[in-house]
């Protein structure tokens, strides 16, 4: 499902560089739980938003389902990943202006649902991760983990082939943050749904089919708890 | 160091009502280190708010260091939140327009502090938590576990009598997690500094010197891991 090569990422800012990823090598079968776990700064964050054709890499290629994501044009990519991608943002970047099942909703109206059709899988969600009463409240009307929560649902709504979920369950108490992972779980045994999960929680990675740590700008087999 | 009784709060939109605290007490003694649990939307950060004169109660009071905090007026608050309390917010709320090293000496620059003074306390915490390299990174330049530590530098830069933190440690690896807690117990043992701090972790509550979760809109002792 997923076929990275050769990631090269660097930020510039006039003089200094900041060398993120140097040669990061990923492949993700289809249906694969995967877990990326690093420090904080490592460049997991850079990795997903290459990934999710949110970004383009300096140097090397991304095959997502078999398309090559770093030649997709703007127009395209966004399509792309309306259909095929689903993304949670380590921070949430809910719209502000609707309400959590307005939000939720958004993917199946760019996607071309019957508002019907969105609205009933999107309360559904919600109902998932206990948000029933919260539907009707906007962003600034909600608490952390209830974003959390809402970003998710959004990004599941279409059902996407590929879900990518950076650090899902942050603000989570540990109640909360297992039944989330329940859910991405059920996803990918019900429907075949790819999933890479970055996380900082050691509990919710161990339940990954698969553990992956960011080290020095590359992707390597997680090592077990670090020794000092 | 906080004396608080009977907290209530609500948020009316129209006709509904989310009735979040119902009479919550808290007194903590000057240096004591407590931590608050509970599940994500039960109110904590509703009630950190309250207790860091960003938002008042509906009905009850709240004494900080002696001071009757609900009776401020505003301009009175913003010199006493400036002067007395450490405040690190859920969603890092840092100056878009300023680096992480003028985020950090901003409460300094506010308080009247020389430049200098403000720059060298600044530039140590940055040091504290390993971001010695990224002080003149803008926030959309750090990665979200970086914005968090940036975050907790201004909080403690003119050592406050007083550190309310939401939830610090969210979005930082194990390892990252624990030099933060380092860095607040050791101000509370060096300073005397008083700290509560919301937080999902299991490990880091268990550092602190009480545990208290927040239950039903009230605090409570923490009963222990929740059977169900
Ligand atoms: N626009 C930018 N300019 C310069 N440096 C940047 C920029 N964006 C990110 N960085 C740096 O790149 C590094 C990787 O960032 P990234 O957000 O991918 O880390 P991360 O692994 O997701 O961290 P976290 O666990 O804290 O979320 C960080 O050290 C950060 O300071
Ligand atoms: N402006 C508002 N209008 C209506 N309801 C609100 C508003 N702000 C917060 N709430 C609700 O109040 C409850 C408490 O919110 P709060 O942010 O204090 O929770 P929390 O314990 O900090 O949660 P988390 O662990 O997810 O951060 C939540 O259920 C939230 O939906
Ligand atoms: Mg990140
Ligand atoms: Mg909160």
């Amino acid at each position: 499902a997923i076929e990275a090569t050769g990631l090269h990422k660097s930020y510039r800012d006039g003089e200094r560089s900041v060398d993120v990823l140097r040669g990061a090598d990923l492949s993700v079968e289809p249906g694969e739980f995967v877990a990326v776990v690093g420090p904080s700064g490592s460049g997991k964050s850079t990795l997903l938003h290459l990934l999710g054709a949110l970004d383009v890499p300096d140097a090397g290629s991304i095959e997502i389902g078999g398309t090559a994501v770093a030649g997709l044009d703007p127009v395209e990519a966004a399509r792309f990943r309306n259909r095929t991608i689903g993304f949670v943002f380590q921070f949430q970047e809910l719209l502000a202006d609707f309400d959590a099942l307005e939000n939720v909703m958004m993917p199946g109206k760019i996607a071309g649902w019957r508002s019907g059709r969105a609205r009933d899988r999107a309360l559904e969600l919600l109902a998932e991760v206990g948000l029933e009463d919260r539907s009707d409240h906007f962003p600034n009307q909600l608490s952390g983990g209830e974003r959390q929560r809402v970003a998710l649902c959004r990004a599941l709504l279409l059902e996407p082939p590929l879900l990518l979920a950076d650090e899902p369950t942050g603000n989570l108490d540990p109640e909360s943050a297992v039944r989330v992972f329940d859910l991405m779980i059920a996803l990918q045994e019900g429907h075949g749904t790819t999933a890479l999960v970055v996380t900082h929680n050691p509990a919710l990675a161990n339940r990954c089919g698969r553990l992956l740590q960011l080290d020095g700008g590359r992707l390597e087999a997680f090592a077990g708890a670090s020794g000092s």
